[in-house]
């Protein structure tokens, strides 16, 4: 299963994310 | 033929046949994959090979709706204390599940795999990222993550193309469907949670089919109906769910939802091979679309389903049934919030502007079968 998140944001949201990383439920995807 | 067959030489042999052509193409395979390897390893980047149209309408003409189905069935027939542990154990230890955090530790106490799958976590285990607490009052909290899991793509949307993975990307308006006004927000300040109570909210059902597809002007427009304005743009993230993985999402943001769109589609496999090989993958499985507003406009939440994971759970919809027999692909169930006040159990306020949501609250979960 897979969650797909769109949203709009300011044009400097910036996303502390790598390609291919694991992540948990409430860990920062960006700000 | 008859004659030739007759004489032994060149006999019609169905299993010979399948060995034969079955072989050759995992050889084939084995042997691309040992080439990209080395281009990989000499720093070359590899084009992801893409199924053809062929590929993708053989894969969807297989009933994985009904061995998704059947799988759910059989995942939750009760099983007898002495065998839980080792059945259940198998599948913990083949996918990697942490038992440590799970709510209940003991697996004697899930009485079948599809109550295992739907186990819940400890109350702590999933502590919500803050802003440094000196930060906090100048800065916004940060957008956490739904669920567990890998993120397979994350970026700007282009073109209202958007990335599944690095260099396959699916239609914007395929993947949303068409998004009357009335859905779309209009700039609205951060959601408040204290609602009042009154009666439920109403709903709006209508169905649709796909209509034609959209010129390259309609598609941009499209994408420029999302965007508020200057200095904003369009995000995306994919998050792949594997199946050890906590299978309950929760709200990344305050927002408040205020449309539930639920396409029926194929189950296919979402795994990233599959995802790297099916260009449009999200836009053919059944998924359930969640759209309203945050504090900086547009916000969508998507549970895509996959093959043995096609039921999706949205807890203040009670209403919504996914993998159903009789539903069509390439059609869409809408149903809108937010026209009257209301309360909804569990702390999940209703009101003019949808259903509103808190950061981190649970949201819903995925199923087997």
């Amino acid at each position: 299963s897979t969650i797909v998140l769109l949203f709009e944001a300011p044009a400097h949201f910036a996303f502390r994310l790598r390609p291919g990383q694991k992540i948990r439920f409430g860990e920062a995807l960006g700000d | 033929a008859h004659s030739v067959a007759s004489r032994g030489v060149l006999r019609w042999r169905p299993l010979h046949f399948l060995l034969a052509t079955g072989g050759g193409y995992a050889t084939y395979r084995g042997y691309r994959s040992h080439k990209e390897k080395q281009l990989e390893e000499q720093g070359i980047e590899v084009p992801p090979r893409i199924a053809h149209p062929w590929e993708v309408w053989l894969y969807r003409s297989l009933p994985t709706r009904l061995v998704s189905r059947a799988w759910g069935r059989l995942s939750r027939v009760e099983l007898p204390v002495w065998l839980r542990g080792p059945v259940l154990g198998l599948y913990a230890w083949a996918f990697g599940v942490d038992l440590r955090e799970a709510a209940e530790e003991d697996l004697r106490h899930y009485a079948s795999l599809s109550h295992f799958f739907a186990r819940r976590l400890k109350p702590h285990a999933r502590p919500l990222h803050a802003a440094h607490p000196r930060l906090r009052l100048r800065l916004r909290l940060p957008l956490v993550s739904p669920s567990d899991g890998r993120i397979l793509s994350f970026g700007r949307v282009r073109n209202c193309e958007v990335e599944q993975v690095k260099g396959v990307t699916y239609s914007l308006e395929d993947f949303l469907g068409p998004l009357p006004h009335t859905h779309l927000p209009p700039r609205a300040p951060p959601p408040h949670h204290h609602t009042p109570s009154g009666p439920a909210s109403s709903s709006c059902s209508s169905s649709s089919s796909s209509g034609p597809a959209p010129s390259a002007s309609d598609s941009a427009s499209f994408q420029q109906r999302l965007v508020s304005g200057e200095g904003r743009d369009l995000f995306h993230c994919v998050i792949y769910l594997a199946p050890g993985d906590y299978h309950g999402f929760h709200s990344p943001t305050d927002w408040r939802v205020a449309l539930r769109r639920h396409f029926p589609g194929s189950l296919m496999s979402v795994s990233p091979g599959v995802v790297r090989w099916v260009r449009s993958l999200f836009c053919h499985n059944e998924r359930v679309l969640l759209c309203g507003c945050w504090e900086h406009g547009f916000f969508s939440l998507t549970a895509v389903g996959a093959q043995n994971v096609g039921s999706i759970r949205i807890y203040f919809d009670q209403e919504l049934q996914t993998n159903r027999p009789g539903d069509r692909a390439g059609s869409f169930r809408d149903v809108c919030f937010g026209s009257e006040g209301g309360e909804v159990p569990g702390g999940v306020g209703r009101g003019p502007g949808g259903v509103a949501l808190r950061r981190g609250e649970p949201l819903g979960e995925f199923n087997l079968g």
